[in-house]
């Protein structure tokens, strides 16, 4: 039997990219390009702002409008593109 | 399309744009090209003209930076954000800026101008070969001055043609010292240097000097990236260092281990673990052109676009044979309108001399050393107005009884009675004036003589030289889904078949409605061809389906007969 091999991350200095989990990492991008109002929310309401967001990106992206952070819409988000915001620019 | 909110956009047609900060990634010459030609997608279609500034304030300012660059929005390192550009207006608005922890290229890996050697300044080839040897980056190899060099040519040793690669040991860039190389050791605050550091600077480039002390002459300049350098990280610039040890393993090439996010990097020192000097590989980069064409874009007020096949969409993704979408072209002539006029007179070629003096001792053993080399360059034919040097036409159709060659807002015809090869350009805006620049697809109805243009999501019908439309394709029956129509084959007289996609539908052209039962699978009609096909017509009973320089040619019986070159046998060129 061969034993997965387990992988060690380090910290490398200067890099600005920092390992996000999938969630962190949609917040952030639906913050950044204009799709989450930023104001404070809470608890449900959240939820539901963060999903309306996500079928905003979705339908921008032509990807199918679910609202939920699937694996299609995760890639699109780690894909390289325009600094611009979407929305609200 | 999409304009941004209060229709920004510039309120004259001249508009002027100046490059205030270059890239260590590619020559500057590569950059000045691909800024030019990214602007020239836009005035190809637009009454607007573009015009280089060297000094003062000009409309559209460019640059490139890391993260916090002097803006509100800092770039993220390599990958993730590309650029960013303003909308139209005063002070920052209009300008663009560019990541430069990202690897710019031309989008298929690097980019590599040569100096010296004997190659006129030509671009490395690679992979080359040396004494047997594939090199995919530039080589020290066969030198004994620690030049990095490459070959222009795929063999070396057959057609001896080199040069050497950017080299802080042969030039700089920016600065003050007028493009002087590097003199090593040079002082810096009392300390010495031996390489290009990034001390003294706070936005992370490379830098020397270019005398042997910088705290009394005050020389310098910005240090190229070398042709195998890494990017991002904490050693920009330099090269990898195989093998390297990382976590007590050695590594003799690049890695993605301790990485999270795949990324392949490697050590610029023998050990990761005791310098901690890293920095990412190189990969294929990114298309400055392409991404400098997008940020253009917005810098006319144009922000995203939802067409992912549209320049304006806001990931990026490499295109070999770019062309302007035709939700481009609506959104940026909704703003400035249609190009008018012919085009101005190009200028004659202006012949340039460089002269490239070299050292015997500069050659890669193995070779003669050749002396002084002069090269003349001349501007090249506009690819534009020559159609033989075309390889994808917007469409391609038959009216009457000649073809015709669509590209660009210019049209080619051919004569089936004639070898001389294609007539033209003439411009569509003069025979069918209501027509747009790119035309998807066009046929003329065999009963009424009508010709029937698409473009996009709408079309005209041009009876002599009277116009309807332009209407939404839907009314014809198409769906919404249909983003345009790339081709049209006469189906008897009064039907003609419609290609979208991997679909096509059968238009009754008198009721000016699609028959029940379609759309139908190409493939399952027309087996054989490219399902992406661009190009379909009917010419001398034979179907046509064009994918870029190449044609199928399909019998009436659906068999494909002939494949074979658009350049060669439609065109005869």
């Amino acid at each position: 039997w061969s034993l997965p091999l387990k992988s060690v991350f380090v910290t490398f200095p200067g890099d600005i990219i920092k390992n996000m989990t999938d969630s962190e990492l949609a917040e952030n991008y639906l913050n950044k390009f204009g799709y989450m109002d930023t104001m404070k929310r809470s608890g449900f309401q959240s939820m539901v702002s963060t999903a309306k967001a996500l079928k905003a990106m979705q339908k921008q992206m032509g990807l199918e409008e679910t609202g939920e952070l699937d694996k299609p819409t995760i890639e699109a988000m780690k894909r390289p593109r325009c600094g611009v915001p979407d929305v609200g620019n | 399309y999409k304009t941004f909110d209060g229709d920004l956009k510039w309120d004259h047609h001249d508009v002027t744009y100046r490059i205030m900060r270059y890239t260590p990634d590619m020559d500057i010459s590569l950059v000045d090209d691909a800024f030019a030609r990214a602007f020239k997608v836009w005035s190809d279609v637009t009454p607007l003209t573009f015009t280089r500034l060297f000094d003062g304030t000009a409309d559209i300012m460019i640059s490139f930076g890391k993260a916090d660059h002097g803006d509100p929005y800092p770039f993220d390192g390599k990958n993730g954000l590309l650029a960013h550009a303003y909308p139209p207006g005063e002070g920052m608005q209009g300008d663009a800026h560019f990541d430069d922890d990202e690897y710019w290229t031309l989008g298929k890996g690097a980019a590599v101008k040569t100096h010296y050697g004997n190659a006129n300044g030509a671009m490395c080839h690679f992979p080359f070969t040396f004494e047997g040897k594939s090199y995919t980056t530039c080589t020290t190899d066969g030198r004994t001055d620690n030049l990095e060099w490459c070959a222009t040519t795929a063999d070396y040793s057959r057609d001896k043609k080199f040069g050497f690669c950017p080299s802080e040991l042969l030039y700089t860039f920016g600065g003050n010292a007028g493009g002087d190389k590097c003199v090593f050791p040079f002082v810096f605050l009392g300390k010495e240097y031996d390489s290009c550091t990034t001390e003294g600077r706070s936005d992370g480039y490379r830098w020397c000097a270019t005398t042997d002390n910088f705290d009394t002459d005050k020389k310098f300049g910005f240090c190229p990236s070398h042709g195998n350098a890494v990017t991002g990280g904490n050693s920009e610039g330099e090269s990898c260092h195989f093998p390297f040890e990382f976590l007590g393993k050695q590594y003799d090439s690049c890695t993605s281990e301790g990485r999270g996010d795949g990324k392949l990097w490697c050590s610029t020192t023998d050990s990761y673990d005791n310098d901690k000097k890293w920095g990412f590989c190189q990969d294929d980069g990114y298309s400055l052109f392409l991404v400098a064409a997008h940020e253009f874009g917005h810098a006319l007020g144009l922000d995203h676009s939802s067409i992912r096949e549209a320049l304006m969409y806001p990931m990026y993704s490499y295109v070999e044979d770019f062309s302007l979408h035709p939700d481009d072209i609506e959104g940026i002539q909704y703003l400035y309108g249609r190009k008018t006029g012919p085009d101005p007179t190009p200028p004659q070629p202006i012949p340039t001399t460089t002269d490239y003096e070299i050292d015997p001792t500069d050659v890669p053993e193995t070779t003669e050393a050749p002396t002084t080399t002069t090269t003349t360059t001349t501007r090249p034919v506009d690819p534009t107005k020559d159609a033989c040097k075309i390889t994808k036409f917007d469409t391609i159709t038959v009216i009457g009884a000649e073809l015709h060659f669509f590209k660009d807002g210019n049209y080619w015809k051919m004569s089936d009675r004639s070898d001389e090869g294609p007539k033209g350009p003439f411009a569509i805006s003069e025979k069918w004036p209501a027509l747009p620049a790119v035309i998807d697809s066009a046929f003329e109805d065999l009963l009424t003589r009508k010709l029937y243009f698409f473009s996009g999501t709408r079309f005209w019908v041009y009876s002599g030289q009277s116009v309807l439309g332009p209407r939404n394709i839907e009314k014809l029956g198409l769906p919404n889904t249909v983003q345009k129509v790339e081709g049209a084959l006469q189906r008897g007289k009064g039907k003609v078949l419609l290609f979208s996609g991997e679909s096509f539908w059968r238009l009754d052209v008198k009721a000016q409605k699609i028959d029940k039962g379609y759309p139908r699978y190409t493939d399952a009609v027309f087996g054989g061809i490219p399902n992406d096909a661009h190009d379909v017509f009917q010419y001398k009973g034979h179907f046509y389906f064009c994918r870029d320089r190449f044609y199928w040619r399909m019998n009436s019986r659906r068999q494909v007969d002939r494949v074979g070159y658009v350049k060669y046998d439609l065109l005869k060129c």
